[in-house]
């Protein structure tokens, strides 16, 4: 394992415990997206299938483990947790699920590495994860009133995308048969995605003001 | 010299 897999990794689990810790202690979820969550539990979910079958390493078993349990445990939170779902803001949060996951399911069925059960639903985790952070997104730049752990959170998840990069590109040239075209451009098109969030992100850091999405 | 099954990354 190279350092920005390592790093990506890290920025990914801090992102997550950054929204855990948010919600767990303030008990609101205020500006967060439900529909984004519930996606990221549906990715995590087909992806890691393997799970049961496919030893890679103590490490991914752990992670795998650490991904799925906070992604559901944070869905239940929004949904069932009896202070912190009053926060939760239905009307804001309008993105429809099905115009993401509809088209992502039908490229995974036509657009992938292997024709089996498990490899067309990894596929699909790849397609889903790529656009899954859009309803979050949207929901900020409604509320425009975004709190400092929100926005981290989304800053975390946008660098661990990026990190993913750099691991690819080293990976591409240290290793032989390192070739995943559709991890690479899932990947990419997702990392591309926080661009603009980037941008006001540190325009709101470098002048220290709060972060405010244009509307 | 074929590449391993399954996925590595998370």
């Amino acid at each position: 394992m190279n350092i920005f897999r390592l790093a990506g990794d890290m920025t990914h689990l801090a992102s997550v415990l950054v929204l855990l810790l948010k919600i767990h202690t303030i008990k609101s979820c205020a500006g967060v997206s439900l529909k984004t969550q519930e996606l990221y539990a549906l990715v995590f979910a087909t992806r890691y299938l393997d799970i049961f079958f496919n030893f890679v390493s103590f490490y991914n078993t752990i992670m795998k483990l650490i991904f799925l349990g906070s992604s559901f445990s944070i869905v239940w939170y929004i949904r069932r947790h009896r202070i912190v779902r009053r926060s939760y803001d239905k009307d804001q949060d309008t993105f429809r699920h099905l115009f993401l996951l509809l088209p992502c399911l039908l490229l995974a069925l036509v657009i992938n590495e292997r024709f089996t059960f498990k490899e067309v639903l990894w596929t699909f985790s790849l397609y889903l994860e790529a656009v899954a952070i859009l309803p979050q997104l949207v929901l900020l730049q409604r509320t425009r009133n975004i709190d400092n752990l929100t926005g981290q959170y989304v800053f975390l998840l946008g660098a661990y995308r990026a990190l993913y990069i750099l691991n690819w590109i080293y990976r591409y040239f240290t290793e032989e048969h390192y070739v995943h075209w559709i991890t690479w451009i899932a990947g990419t098109i997702q990392t591309l995605l926080y661009g603009d969030f980037f941008y006001y992100y540190f325009q709101s850091w470098k002048n220290n003001v709060r972060l405010e999405l244009p509307a | 010299d074929s590449e391993p099954e399954g996925h590595d990354e998370l």
